[in-house]
């Protein structure tokens, strides 16, 4: 489809823009609350410990909760509302690349809407793509969202504190997983702790 | 757009069509994992007590997870998945209420794709809709979706046995629902142990 094609087009251009400026970009999708920002906010410290700049693309259909959030780490940030749209586009990604300073950024990341359907089919020109799920949507979330999962690059399983309290079975939600995409690494985090971030962290920087 | 208004035609011929058969139909939608299904499971044998006689239409992007779920208590039910679309429609209701037996149904329980944003434009001919979300999205899940609270009728605020390990502000969330829709009626519940249900059984079925 046309919207595709053009979209495509654009996050071509985005994605040469991120490599001539030597910013490593990432594409945070998930499910509404699965803890997205909260992986930023571990993030952003634990990269300037090993002297990286990072920066961010706060998306959401309305509001500016997770900008907030993400500044109050010190790391520069742009808003990026959707509207209606439930998912970032190409188009709001290069806006939001110019009001970023690219030559001081090493690491970007761009946080998607909430959500496990619209994002899958708009690429914005990212290096990968990681997915965030949490054990409180139940261990049903992979096996519901084949497109997800066959489109990302990097798996993670947040909230695995809260796993007993919803009865979620998180080997399951492994299992589907690697039945949608056998390659697909998986990390096991709690976003609030820091438990696990350091795996997640060398897997996305090597 | 004529999408829109195709699909506002048909909503009105499944409108009409439960209405002649004395049936009350809800549309179920909220986050991923927020507990539709599992206020489905609370419902019907509560449902069952007073009588009435629980029919289910179950909407997934892919799988029959909460299908199985939903057959389980024995109520009659459709699986009905959207392939790559992030929202039922009139059209796919339709199609389900052809399989269900609506003659011998009191109350239909509409559960959409998991999704906050999508559903909204989407009428499915239901006489309400109520919204779902939980504690674990955190408690800016509200302030981040004005149109699906604008959109609705019912807002059920469920997991309350888990506010405290997300940190979740319940009276934040219930004051934004309210700055969007001010005479919204919300409940607050554990569908795990039905806490809370009654309150919006009585709200449903007056
Ligand atoms: N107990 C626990 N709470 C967590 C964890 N990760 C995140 N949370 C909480 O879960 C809620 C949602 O986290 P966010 O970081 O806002 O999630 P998000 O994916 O950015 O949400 P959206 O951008 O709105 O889709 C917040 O209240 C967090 O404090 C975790 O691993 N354990
Ligand atoms: N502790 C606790 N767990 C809950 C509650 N409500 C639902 N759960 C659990 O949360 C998970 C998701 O519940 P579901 O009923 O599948 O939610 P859903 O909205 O139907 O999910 P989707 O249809 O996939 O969007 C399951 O593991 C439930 O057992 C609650 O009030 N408290
Ligand atoms: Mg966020
Ligand atoms: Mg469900």
């Amino acid at each position: 489809k046309d919207v595709f094609d053009a979209n495509n087009r654009l996050a071509h251009r985005n994605h040469h823009r991120l490599v001539d400026a030597s910013v490593r970009a990432f594409d945070l999708l998930g499910a509404i609350g699965s803890g997205k920002t909260a992986l930023i906010e571990q993030m952003v410290p634990r990269l300037r410990e090993r002297g990286l700049v990072v920066g961010a693309i706060a998306g959401d259909v309305y509001g500016d909760d997770d900008f907030q959030r993400i500044i109050a780490t010190g790391a520069p940030a742009v808003n990026a509302n959707t509207g209606k749209e439930c998912h970032l586009d190409a188009h709001l990604v290069e806006h939001a690349l110019d009001q970023l300073p690219l030559d001081a950024i090493d690491i970007l990341f761009i946080e998607n809407v909430g959500n496990m359907v619209c994002p899958t089919d708009f690429k914005l020109g990212a290096e990968k793509r990681i997915v965030v799920v949490s054990t409180t949507e139940g261990d049903d979330v992979a096996n519901k969202h084949p497109m997800m999962f066959r489109e990302s690059d990097i798996a993670v399983i947040n909230k695995v504190d809260l796993a007993e309290y919803v009865g979620c079975d998180i080997g399951r939600l492994e299992a589907d997983i690697h039945r949608y995409n056998p390659v697909m690494p998986v990390f096991r985090t709690n976003m609030k702790t820091g438990e696990g971030i350091d795996a997640l962290l060398d897997a996305m920087v090597k």
